[in-house]
């Protein structure tokens, strides 16, 4: 009997323990997890981890997971989290499991301040995530304080402005009143739909240069890639949405996008790292795919899917 | 065209349309 390794994987509400062995892949580990979940939409998702250099980094499926530069430690250590974003959660997300995942990892996202979110938006958000917390507002049962341990704003935001933790506490609920008959996962869903329009949501960032040596962020979404000023993640300066890309690829450090425009010149800037390269590239390939998936008819799993949310 | 309207709205968060020497010009100046 080979020696069992123990893994620790944290979603977003739960943290489960399993025994795998030492030849389990990557995927074998996910699909485990998703099972335990229920989760079918499982093309957003994977598995990230520290590894033993200290960067974040997704779990590869085709690999085992203990030859994976996973700091050793017992439990091994996972989270489960969404990788790629929908264009539109509307029209994409099926599974109520699947909008809740989202839905609690956004939340954070933006409590966070990974995701800019302006106070108005965030008032309103905080409503909705009341709203599938709490369920209706009740004079009787949410009397005066019953926010009060709740954490519903980005400490920003409490910190920018003169308002007291009362009053916006006040201003949260007034917004509650409103939400009256909506369901909890509707309350989710509405919350996704507002910040899904954020434009810091769904996009990852990484530190890249020109070749003058100037910083800039690059963002990678599932429209494609983006760069932006240092000061400024929320303005993308100049896109390259996939339509226009015929390739990328990566030598070392340096990065090269061929446009569709055989004419045209590559397109080139510089990672620090030969390692961020390949996230940039890995990342690219899953939101590419995706894109195109969306962009054809739906398979039958999907369209069974579908079916069964809708009944 | 709720659809539609959507599309319109997330394109907003979108980099302006430009010709790649534009883009290249752009990113060698920052």
């Amino acid at each position: 009997m080979p020696k069992m390794v123990n893994v620790r994987v944290t979603t977003m509400d739960a943290e489960l323990e399993f025994s795998i062995l030492p030849s389990t892949t990557g995927k074998q580990l996910f699909d485990q997890v998703s099972r335990t979940v229920g989760l079918r939409e499982l093309w957003y998702f994977g598995l990230l981890f520290v590894n033993n250099k200290g960067f974040q980094t997704w779990l590869k499926f085709d690999k085992k997971v203990i030859s994976q530069e996973v700091k050793k430690e017992v439990p091994l250590q996972f989270r489960f989290r969404a990788k790629f974003y929908p264009e539109d959660v509307a029209e994409e997300l099926i599974q109520e499991v699947t909008q809740k995942l989202f839905f609690l990892q956004v939340k954070e996202d933006i409590l966070t301040d990974e995701v800019y979110c302006p106070p108005e938006s965030a008032v309103l958000l905080a409503s909705y995530s009341v709203q599938a917390k709490f369920g209706d507002f009740n004079k009787e049962t949410h009397q005066n304080g019953y926010l009060t341990n709740e954490r519903l704003l980005p400490k920003r935001v409490l910190d920018q402005h003169k308002l007291s933790k009362e009053q916006w506490e006040q201003r949260i609920q007034t917004w509650h009143e409103e939400h009256r008959a909506m369901l909890k996962e509707d309350a989710m869903l509405e919350y996704l739909k507002i910040a899904q329009d954020l434009e810091m949501y769904g996009v990852n960032f990484f530190d890249i240069k020109n070749r003058k040596g100037t910083e800039l962020w690059l963002g990678v979404d599932a429209l494609g890639l983006n760069i932006y000023e240092k000061g400024d993640r929320l303005t993308p300066k100049i896109g390259f949405p996939w339509s226009e890309i015929r390739n990328i690829s990566f030598n070392d450090k340096k990065f090269i996008i061929k446009p569709i425009d055989k004419k045209a010149p590559d397109f080139v800037f510089y990672a620090p790292r030969l390692g961020m390269n390949k996230r940039i590239l890995a990342l690219c390939m899953g939101n590419h795919e995706l894109y195109m998936k969306r962009r054809k008819p739906d398979t039958i799993e999907v369209q069974q899917m579908k079916t069964k949310a809708r009944e | 065209e709720a659809k539609e309207k959507a599309h319109a709205k997330r394109a907003k968060k979108r980099a302006p349309q430009m010709d790649w020497d534009k883009k290249h010009q752009l990113f060698s100046n920052f």
